[in-house]
């Protein structure tokens, strides 16, 4: 059975970042990959927030939330027009 | 839109708002569903250069290309990652993965904000006039976010990202979700951002009115809008056989009945076996007994445009839309496709109410094209999300109202003025209701101030349309609440109906930056992660440090109270709450004298000092506002005003006293 993947926005403390990166895009790729091998990142978000959304399984979003520097997980909500 | 700029008194003070060049420079970025460039409201004759500042794009795609930009329309691009992920990929043969707007809600948003003029405008001859957004030499943004499926989050947040770094000054959105505290709601914490730019974010209150707590966008650093009536209205009339003639509305526009032919009339609850019969859902209505007849239909479930399908289908001809107690006597009238008037409650009784009494019931429907200076106006629309606030009860919510009853603004040219498949009419302006309408509204009157006065910042901006609205009509009576018919209360209108002329010499603003938003947050006991998932920056509360929810330097007043235990919820014993506010000067040196105006008895209000002498401009001066409550009954709301003024400038506030 293939795990369900929801779409998360992963909100990122771009302070703790490692000196080992170059820029914050590499380190939220990196953050990615150590938990999903098929980790698709949608969007990198640089000014309102600092984090970056993927779809994820749960397993994976539940891993990715304890990695460094990761401040906390939003499952995708939808929106409605008014 | 046709009407708003004079209800709102735009057109008769032209010269009180900044030339072409200082509002040209001001750039409106809505986040809806795109938009449509043809519209005659982007067109950019009389307009400048594209301000140097903007680092936007004009994004193509399909059914959009770059050269659909431009002076006035500097921005379009589309944000459908989060969408895609959750639906497959778009189908280009049902919708337009493109800025291009296939639906028509984000043209009549950002034509609303800042659409340029354009002469003859109507629907169907409805609502004739010239049309122009609030803010119409601003330039527009469009952020397409919003798909046949829905807004995904991860969409919005990417947009909102890209209109800050893009240089926009106002962002609109019509849209909203579920409650959440602000670090779990993806607009709350992008607003946040934007803020920290010197952006406003206008969102709309909602449409779960009349109950309470219905609100969306509570965020203090969002200003949030809900809706109230013109004094414009399209009557329609519904003639039985009795003799009785009773009024509605509607924006029908086809082939009427003759006055004189009345046709069999049927409530739809018997002519269906449904046991929702009486809704008109698709399917419901047995065909031998609506052929040929006027039906009675209740409002709610499906669309209200819908049910005239569903009437049509079953071969009735026309259609009689009765509001049920959740509406009220709120009338929304809609371009129908086949003839039909929509009633309040106490009619669609009557009518019901006649059809049981007679053996052989009949009716007709007349069409009266537009009135305008209908009064009581405003009235809060039924709609309208209510306060309290569901997140922080301590701020009041919504920030103020402003038109969004039967409001004519732009459409797509790729969907009727229904939105129905059915609907093969095309439109260059439709007439449609909501709080996504009166957001845009603010979003370009704020654009207004922020041309006059660029320097301000987004929260003296909302103050300065916050502390200038008016609360009672002409003759000092309450605003109305359509749902009730009764006086509202500033849960239901904030600080009251938006007045713009006012707003852009308001005298006094309660300015706030991030500093007393992240102070918010400590009264709020968020830890440093939830503060920084919200701001982005390292931020310790100060443990020694009293944080206060009701010290935020907000432009209205909430007074939570704790009814006593034990006291029956009737003893006189007195709670004390101390609030401070920060106003700054933003006029000529004056004398400020505050007063408090109140109905009730179990709050005593006093003001500290009671007299503000600013000698310079941007000078600020701190004063306390004191409460002594006595304890009430649990659910008991009291309101009040405090006022100060300097015999030119009125700087008013709301105050809610809720006991729980």
């Amino acid at each position: 059975a293939v795990a369900e993947k929801k779409t998360y926005i992963v909100h990122m403390d771009k302070s703790t970042m490692p000196t080992s990166f170059t820029d914050h895009f590499e380190w939220y790729d990196s953050a990615l990959k150590t938990v999903s091998d098929s980790g698709n990142m949608l969007y990198a978000y640089t000014d309102v927030i600092h984090g970056f959304s993927a779809r994820l399984t749960a397993d994976e979003a539940k891993s990715l939330e304890s990695h460094p520097g990761v401040l906390s997980l939003l499952e995708e909500v939808k929106y409605e027009l008014h | 839109t046709t009407r708003t700029p004079q209800f709102l008194g735009l057109d008769a003070s032209q010269s009180l708002f900044p030339d072409s060049t200082t509002a040209s420079d001001v750039v409106v970025g809505v986040l809806d569903t795109g938009v449509w460039p043809e519209s005659k409201s982007f067109d950019d004759a009389g307009l400048g250069p594209v301000p140097s500042s903007w680092k936007g794009e004009c994004e193509a795609g399909n059914n959009f290309n770059t050269s659909h930009c431009n002076r006035k329309l500097i921005g379009a691009r589309f944000f459908s990652k989060g969408y895609e992920g959750a639906f497959g990929p778009i189908v280009a043969k049902t919708e337009s993965k493109s800025p291009r707007d296939d639906d028509g809600h984000g043209t009549h948003t950002s034509t609303t904000a800042a659409g340029s003029a354009v002469a003859e405008a109507s629907l169907f001859g409805y609502a004739a006039g010239t049309a122009r957004g609030m803010a119409r030499h601003a330039r527009v943004a469009a952020y397409k976010i919003c798909w046949q499926g829905g807004c995904f989050s991860s969409d919005i947040v990417a947009a909102m990202d890209a209109a800050v770094k893009d240089g926009v000054n106002v962002l609109s959105m019509s849209i909203g979700g579920s409650v959440a505290d602000y670090d779990r709601d993806s607009v709350a914490i992008g607003a946040f951002g934007a803020m920290t730019k010197g952006i406003l974010v206008s969102c709309s209150a909602g449409n779960g009115g009349p109950s309470s707590m219905t609100l969306s966008n509570v965020a203090p650093w969002i200003t949030t809008v809900g809706a109230g009536t013109l004094d414009r209205e399209f009557p329609a009339y519904a003639m039985l056989g009795s003799g009785k003639n009773y009024s509605g509305v509607s924006l029908y526009s086809g082939k009427p009945f003759s006055d004189s032919s009345l046709v069999p009339l049927v409530y739809a609850a018997n002519v269906s076996n449904s046991s929702y019969g009486n809704l008109c859902m698709t399917g419901s209505l047995i065909p031998a007994k609506v052929s040929g007849k006027i039906v009675v239909c209740d409002r709610g479930l499906n669309s209200r445009v819908q049910k005239g399908v569903v009437v049509k289908d079953a071969g009735g001809i026309g259609m009689i839309l009765t509001n049920t107690d959740s509406y009220g006597e709120e009338l929304v009238a809609d371009t129908h496709l086949i003839p039909t008037v929509a009633v309040g409650q106490l009619t669609g009784d009557a009518i019901k109410k006649y059809i049981l009494s007679d053996t052989k019931p009949t009716a007709t429907i007349t069409f009266a094209g537009t009135q305008l200076g209908v009064q009581p106006s405003p009235v809060v629309a039924a709609f309208s999300s209510r306060g309290p606030n569901p997140v922080t009860p301590d701020i009041l919510k919504p920030d103020l109202i402003a038109p969004g009853v039967n409001i004519l603004a732009g459409w797509t040219g790729a969907a009727g003025p229904t939105g129905l498949q059915e609907d093969t009419r095309r439109v260059s302006f439709n007439i449609v209701s909501g709080t996504s309408m009166s957001c845009p509204h603010v979003s370009g009157l704020a654009a207004l101030v922020k041309g006059v006065h660029f320097d301000w910042s987004p929260a003296a901006v909302k103050s300065a349309l916050m502390t200038t609205t008016y609360t009672t009509y002409k003759d000092g009576e309450t605003i109305k609440d359509i749902a009730t018919g009764r006086p509202s209360t500033p849960f239901d209108y904030g600080a009251g109906h938006v007045n713009p002329v006012a707003a852009l010499d308001p005298g006094l603003v309660y300015d706030a930056g991030v500093d007393d938003y992240l102070g918010f947050l400590c009264a709020l006991n968020y830890t440093s992660a939830r503060i920084k998932t919200i701001s982005q920056q390292d931020y310790t509360c100060e443990s020694g440090k009293k944080y206060s929810l009701g010290d935020l330097n907000y432009p209205s007043f909430v007074v939570p109270l704790q009814t006593a235990s034990g006291q029956g919820g009737g003893s006189s014993a007195a709670t004390e709450v101390k609030y401070t506010r920060t106003l700054t000067n933003v006029g000529t040196p004056a004398t400020y004298k505050a007063s408090v105006s109140s109905k009730t008895r179990a709050v005593k209000i006093t003001v500290e000092p009671e007299s503000l002498t600013f000698s310079q401009t941007n000078e600020k001066k701190t004063f306390t506002v004191t409460f002594s409550a006595s304890s009430m009954p649990s659910g008991t709301n009291e309101f009040a005003r405090m006022e100060w003024s300097d015999g030119k400038h009125t700087v008013g506030s709301p105050i809610a006293i809720s006991w729980t």
